[in-house]
């Protein structure tokens, strides 16, 4: 891990308070990769070593007895800042019904992640209500039914032949009848750069006014998270983001990208396949994973 | 960004950060520009845009020394689709169906080998129904195993010459289900032989150096013969595929290309390693 190798790094220094240049140079290299071993956005990389620079050539690395440590306590701090402190919590003001929007590239988790935030709210004592936007993919609708099936959720029946603008206004009489609190629709996956595919999104989210827009992003995604993200945020005005399949191996540096560029709080992870494997996000268990 | 230019730091580091972007790894990228230092200092390389050019070479070379895929003149021949969850398995093999019965005439029978997952086996239902070719199914929650030799033996029975399983999404992390891919291979080597005769590990476009480890943990459970790059049609460019063939020689088959039936092309080298730039 990053501790081991800023340790290697300037193992062959004699005595204290004596780092040249070159030590300094040698040891934000090995942050640097890291980063970018950990999937973090380059530039992102380049301005976060850049931070650590300004600092690694102060006192505290220079006159310190153990360089090394004070370099990764540099480092984590500010991961920690950029992270923020603790996880934003979902937005529970406003009118009821509320409406969640769960939106984001192809795969990522969407209808998946829309049960399980259904289960995590109806266990706070809300009436969730689902509803199956994604007239696209084949058996999504069936898909979120049978989701909501097991969590004893309703969800609308969503007409196939619709669109998914209509579908969403018409399901609000269905989470009327049902006494829902909260309506989470579950929108088709689509690319960032499909132009009408997000314009249906705007339309969506115009009609709906959803208190909550969340980009459901993989924890795997490599150098275009931020890319997304921040397509998504420009054209819709996102609340939020929820990370998935945070229980792999993935180190998860789309989530520091994306917070440093797009400047969205991560809200929740999804932790397995299971409709309770929800978890509030957690920035300095982020940070220790990107470091590795 | 190449064009006229001298090759000096900064050119070096705008490739360096064009190839990290698309995904490529550090280690890769170095591995790529240092093995042109030697025609660099040699002026071989006199421009910019040539260095750009023999990069686009070489990863070309690293895509194309890979293993050849195996041949598919079995009777039938088996295919199992592995990987992680959504990357696009249950689609692709839609399309290979599809791409099988249309241009190389053979008959396909789909196993609905995802038992786990909330409307998978109706999900690979509508595929086949589209593709025109026949599916095993079995109720949810059966064991994948029993509906992959089902499928083989419903493929000898009726004459189908070509059978793919699709399999549940599952992290390579998880040793309970690498087993379970394991046993669902065993299996359907106990019915046929040799059989699966191809693995393919399904890769999302988007996803970045986890690629490597997702590749390197399935290969270790179920040896693979080839990969399918899936997503190409956003922006994500798909370049941990190159240090994927370099370390496991594995070929990459086909592209994903959107999400319709016809959205699915064999992999190209030259045009692949052009894209990245
Ligand atoms: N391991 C793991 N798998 C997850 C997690 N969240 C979702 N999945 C799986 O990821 C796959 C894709 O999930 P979906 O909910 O279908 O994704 P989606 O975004 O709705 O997909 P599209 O509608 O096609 O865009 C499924 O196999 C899910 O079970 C998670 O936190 N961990
Ligand atoms: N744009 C685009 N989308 C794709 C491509 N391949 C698959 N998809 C989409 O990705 C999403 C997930 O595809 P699936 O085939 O369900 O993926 P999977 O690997 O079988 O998922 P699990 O079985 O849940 O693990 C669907 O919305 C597909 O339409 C592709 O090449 N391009
Ligand atoms: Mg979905
Ligand atoms: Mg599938």
């Amino acid at each position: 891990n990053l501790s081991d190798r800023l340790a290697q790094t300037f193992k062959h220094l004699k005595g204290h308070g004596k780092l040249s240049e070159k030590n300094i140079a040698d040891a934000l290299r090995e942050v640097r990769l890291a980063l970018l071993e950990a999937d973090v956005n380059y530039k992102v990389a380049k301005d976060f070593i850049a931070r650590i620079k300004e600092r690694a050539v102060g006192q505290e690395v220079m006159q310190s007895l153990t360089p090394a440590q004070q370099v990764v306590k540099i480092v984590n701090q500010e991961l920690a800042e950029l992270m923020g402190g603790q996880a934003e919590p979902l937005n529970l003001v406003g009118r009821s019904p509320l409406i969640y929007m769960m939106v984001g590239l192809q795969g990522s988790g969407k209808t998946t992640t829309s049960a399980k935030l259904a289960l995590e709210l109806k266990k706070r004592g809300r009436h969730p209500y689902l509803v199956p936007a994604d007239l696209q993919r084949p058996a999504a609708v069936e898909q979120l039914k049978r989701l909501g099936a097991q969590i004893e959720v309703p969800v609308w029946d969503s007409n196939p032949k619709s669109n998914p603008v209509e579908v969403c206004v018409a399901s609000l009489a269905g989470a009327s009848r049902e006494n829902a609190d909260v309506i989470i629709l579950d929108t088709a996956g689509r690319l960032h750069v499909d132009e009408p595919l997000m314009a249906e999104l705007k339309a969506i989210k115009d009609k709906l006014l959803p208190v909550e827009a969340l980009l459901v992003a993989d924890a795997m995604t490599g150098q275009d998270a931020v890319n997304v993200a921040s397509t998504f945020h420009e054209r819709l005005g996102l609340t939020g983001v929820v990370l998935t399949k945070v229980e792999g191996d993935a180190r998860g540096g789309a989530a520091l990208s994306i917070k440093a560029v797009v400047g969205l709080p991560i809200k929740l992870v999804g932790v397995g396949e299971k409709l309770d494997a929800l978890e509030t996000f957690h920035p300095d268990r982020l940070a220790g994973r990107i470091l590795g | 960004i190449t064009l006229g230019k001298k090759i000096d730091d900064e050119v070096l580091d705008e490739l360096e950060e064009v190839l990290v972007t698309a995904d490529l790894g550090v280690p890769t990228t170095l591995e790529l520009i240092e093995g042109l230092r030697g025609k660099v200092a040699r002026k071989e390389l006199d421009d910019a845009e040539a260095l750009k050019k023999a990069l686009a070479q070489g990863i070309q070379t690293v895509l194309e020394n890979t293993a050849p895929p195996p041949s598919r003149d079995n009777d039938p021949h088996v295919i199992m689709v592995v990987g992680v969850n959504g990357v696009g398995k249950t689609t692709s093999i839609g399309k290979l169906a599809h791409r099988f019965q249309q241009t190389e005439k053979r008959q396909v029978l789909l196993a609905a080998g995802d038992t786990f997952r909330a409307a998978a086996g109706e999900q690979l239902e509508v595929w086949a129904q589209r593709a025109g070719c026949d599916i095993v199914r079995q109720k949810h929650g059966a064991d994948p195993s029993a509906v992959a030799w089902d499928a083989v033996d419903a493929a000898q029975n009726r004459g189908k010459d070509l059978v793919i399983i699709d399999t549940a999404g599952r992290l390579h992390t998880k040793v309970n289900l690498m087993e379970e891919l394991k046993k669902v291979q065993r299996v359907v080597a106990k019915r046929l032989p040799g059989a699966p005769h191809e693995v393919l590990l399904v890769l999302d476009a988007t996803t970045g150096q986890n690629a490597v480890s997702q590749a390197k943990l399935f290969h270790q459970a179920v040896p693979l013969n080839g990969l399918i790059l899936t997503k190409l049609d956003g922006t994500a460019k798909g370049g941990v595929v190159v240090a994927i063939a370099k370390e496991l020689k594995l070929p990459i088959c086909y592209v994903g290309l959107g999400e319709g039936i016809e959205d699915l092309r064999p992999f190209d080298p030259a045009e692949f390693a052009k894209a990245l730039f």
